[in-house]
């Protein structure tokens, strides 16, 4: 049967519950150990920074789409979960083999690159039921949005949600796409097009970390950096 | 596959972005 837009995401959708079918809601036994191997075991910190940040998943989900959609939003947070832990074991499993380090307790104590993991698959989720459209307000890219109250939790909507900065959130981009190599293409295309409005125009807003990183780089590189202007 | 452009070096990953190495 032909192609149709409907088709083409129950497809998506149903490839993404397929994937995660296997993943549970709880850390797998090696993603398990690699809590334990740090210094300071994140566990607890894990599981309570996703129940805060699921209740307020939940409240916002209800708010944007309405009250009768709270469950789906909480369907949603579910799969987004199961995704983050999936790409975690997967990402450190590859810095384990580059690093070759077991160690992890800096990085997976660390609650921004935790947040921004589980807002980078949660808007995969978002954009794998939604499809690829954008908040509306400005936005040149994109699909056009469509007018269903699904635009309403669509980029940069969760980074609103949890708080984080973009410039944040830009840095597990990458690492994501490469640690999960089931993301379909437009799901890849969706995350590569959240880059970009990053880079052009989110990072750039009055209270980016950027401006400070900027600073700090621009002193602290002064007195090392030697190269003329030309080059 | 897909298009995406991978613009971090094979000696890069996310403990270098999030600083800690």
């Amino acid at each position: 049967p032909p192609q149709t837009p409907i088709r083409a995401a129950m497809t998506s959708i149903q490839q993404l519950r397929g994937d995660l079918i296997s993943t549970g809601d709880q850390p797998s036994t090696n993603l398990a150990t690699y809590f334990k191997n740090c210094t300071v075991d994140p566990t607890q910190d894990v599981v309570k920074r996703l129940e805060t940040l699921g209740q307020t998943f939940s409240q916002r989900f209800g708010q944007a789409v309405g009250p009768r959609c709270v469950i789906l939003g909480k369907q949603r947070f579910t799969l987004g979960v199961r995704l983050y832990y999936k790409v975690m074991e997967a990402m450190l499993e590859s810095e384990e083999k580059r690093l070759s380090v077991q160690n992890f307790s800096k990085l997976l104590n660390d609650s921004t690159f935790h947040t921004s993991l589980l807002a980078c698959a949660l808007e995969v989720v978002m954009a794998t039921y939604g499809g690829s459209s954008f908040k509306a307000g400005g936005y040149s890219h994109g699909g056009g949005g469509g007018d269903t109250a699904e635009t309403d939790v669509c980029f940069p909507w969760i980074l609103d949600v949890f708080s984080l900065a973009a410039f944040d959130f830009y840095k597990v981009i990458e690492s994501f796409i490469k640690a999960d190599p089931t993301l379909s293409k437009d799901i890849v295309k969706h995350l590569e097009t959240c880059e970009n409005l990053i880079m052009e125009r989110i990072a750039w807003r009055t209270g980016s970390p950027l401006f400070e990183l900027l600073k700090q780089e621009h002193e602290g590189g002064a007195a090392e950096q030697v190269e003329t202007p030309a080059s | 596959s897909h298009d995406y452009h991978f613009g971090l070096e094979d000696h890069e990953g996310i403990s270098e972005l999030f600083d800690c190495d």
